[in-house]
């Protein structure tokens, strides 16, 4: 899920 | 969001509160790296270009809380407390860590895309974006406790979210290689400043480098 990635963190 | 995501974004507001806190009591800067400052400041404000078309309660409330308190931060250190700076002091050559994370961001994002080449700038930028302040430091030898709180705090952050992206891997194949490369420097450049915390400040003894 790279497009997610990170996104739904800080 | 699990317990080490949540310590780690509490202890991320704790620090603010005690840079904030030490600033406004003391009506004083000294000891606070400007250069860090703005490079968070930075760092946040390239990151957080989501909000203007991603809502999400939580996130979107503490990217509004780190974006205005860094440049609260700044406008004390620029304004009112600008005669306590001493630029004498803070003279690390941040071009090396902005022209590095742009680099590295312009080579390997996960996109091509303005916002995700800022994104992972943002990411690479954090990592080192405490040297400035760890440099002041080291070149002064000592530090007030409540600035070695401060950087504790800082620290923790992203230490914290390293055991949350274990969890979460483990939990739900979640995987950011760029966030967690990235987490685990900044965690390593914190390391000898955490150990001198621990076995002087919390001990009760003056932060003081030997």
């Amino acid at each position: 899920v790279v497009e997610e990635a990170g996104k739904d963190e800080l | 969001m699990n317990i080490f995501r949540l310590a780690g974004d509490l202890f991320h507001l704790i620090s603010i509160f005690i840079l904030i806190h030490k600033m406004t009591t003391s009506k004083s800067c000294s000891g606070i790296s400007f250069k860090s400052q703005a490079l968070y400041l930075l760092v946040y404000v390239t990151r957080y270009l989501d909000l203007f078309w991603t809502f999400a309660l939580y996130n979107s409330t503490m990217k509004i809380i780190f974006i205005g308190s860094s440049a609260y931060v700044l406008h004390l250190m620029t304004g009112p407390f600008k005669p306590t700076h001493d630029p004498n002091i803070d003279t690390f050559k941040v071009r090396y860590l902005i022209g590095g994370a742009a680099i590295l961001a312009l080579l390997f994002p996960y996109k091509w895309t303005p916002a995700e080449v800022l994104w992972t700038f943002s990411i690479w930028l954090e990592s080192v974006a405490i040297l400035p302040q760890l440099f002041m430091v080291q070149r002064t030898g000592a530090a007030e406790t409540i600035t070695t709180h401060y950087i504790f705090a800082l620290g923790a952050y992203r230490a914290l979210y390293i055991p949350n992206w274990i969890y979460r891997y483990l939990t739900s194949t979640f995987w950011d290689p760029l966030s967690i490369i990235a987490g685990v420097i900044q965690t390593v450049l914190y390391s000898d400043f955490f150990y001198i915390y621990y076995t002087k400040v919390l001990q009760g003894r003056k932060f003081e480098l030997p």
